[in-house]
């Protein structure tokens, strides 16, 4: 799955997810990607943010939704994507998941569950202190 | 260090992020960024887990979820379980566009693609068809049921509802970290 995030240079958020979904699914089976607040959310007052893993258990914690509202709050965005993985942890331990966020003054950061032969999360960025797309990873929690 | 504008996507899917960016540069909105940053991906089948031709369902079938979503005005234009058109964050897009809802799903979802002038064509590759077979051929192993019988964990269905439902603690049966969305 892809999840995205923009913001513009005047912070306009917008974001965005694709996928086809997990393999095997029973016909009819749509996981977070399609649902707002789940596979993303945008908000040009506070960020955005997308998730991607198991979604038949993200969906169920709305994370992008949550990760956005918790930028609102002033989070960074690393601590935000940290918290709602650490929210989803209580529940599912096992859950194969990883979340990204941005805020409107260009902050970013991403968070991923730990769980055995996942333990870093890649993902790319883009800015104007890059000279070109970075692959950047993180530690699972 | 914080800077704009900024385009940050999942997995190290890079042209999917220089497709974004290039958008930007020339004049486009963050709407169009997302969607034809993303588009890129379904485009290039980005590690088998976005686009045609990956993630078969049961029947063998490729399906594809989108959405896309405007910061400033919160529209959301959304599309589940589209079959047979390629373009899934395009028909999301045209969601926000051309109707007041903001989730439309399955073959319908389709048919509406299709009046907004999207190909109606099949998703399926040898690659998702030789998945399929594989998976046949493996009694239908790993799969999504629980509590049916005959039981799921070791042969095929079609399934019945076990009368006797054991309850499951969250049993996570999918393990691989290219099956995600």
């Amino acid at each position: 799955t892809i999840g995205m995030v923009v913001i513009g240079g005047n912070g306009t958020v917008a974001s965005g997810t694709s996928t086809n979904g997990g393999v095997h699914k029973i016909p009819g089976r749509v996981g977070d990607s399609p649902i707002a607040g789940a596979g993303s959310y945008a908000d040009s007052t506070a960020g955005g943010a997308a998730a991607t893993g198991d979604g038949d258990i993200m969906m169920r914690f709305l994370p992008s939704y949550q990760a956005v509202e918790y930028m609102r709050m002033g989070m960074d965005p690393t601590v935000a994507c940290q918290k709602v993985i650490s929210r989803i942890q209580k529940y599912v331990p096992e859950f194969f998941g990883a979340v990204i966020c941005a805020n409107t003054t260009g902050s970013y950061g991403a968070a991923c569950n730990k769980i055995p032969g996942f333990t870093q999360f890649h993902f790319m960025v883009y800015n104007p202190l890059l000279s070109q797309a970075a692959e950047q990873v993180v530690d699972c929690i | 260090t914080a800077a704009l504008p900024v385009v940050i996507n999942t997995w190290a899917f890079r042209k999917a992020t220089e497709t974004a960016w290039r958008v930007l540069q020339l004049g486009g909105s963050e709407l169009d960024a997302v969607e034809k940053g993303c588009g890129q991906c379904e485009i290039d089948q980005c590690d088998g887990s976005v686009g045609y031709g990956g993630s078969p369902d049961e029947s063998g079938e490729t399906t594809l979820d989108a959405m896309i979503m405007d910061g400033n005005t919160m529209e959301v234009g959304a599309v589940a379980d589209l079959r047979r058109v390629k373009n899934a964050i395009g028909v999301a897009r045209k969601v926000i566009e051309h109707t007041k809802h903001t989730l439309l799903v399955g073959e319908s979802a389709s048919l509406f693609a299709v009046r907004m002038g999207f190909p109606y064509e099949d998703l399926t590759t040898p690659k998702s068809l030789s998945m399929y077979s594989k998976w046949l051929n493996q009694s239908c192993q790993p799969n999504y049921w629980k509590n049916v019988v005959p039981d799921s964990s070791k042969s095929c269905g079609p399934y019945k509802r076990l009368e006797k439902v054991i309850c499951e603690k969250w049993t996570i049966s999918q393990r691989n970290v290219h099956n995600h969305d």
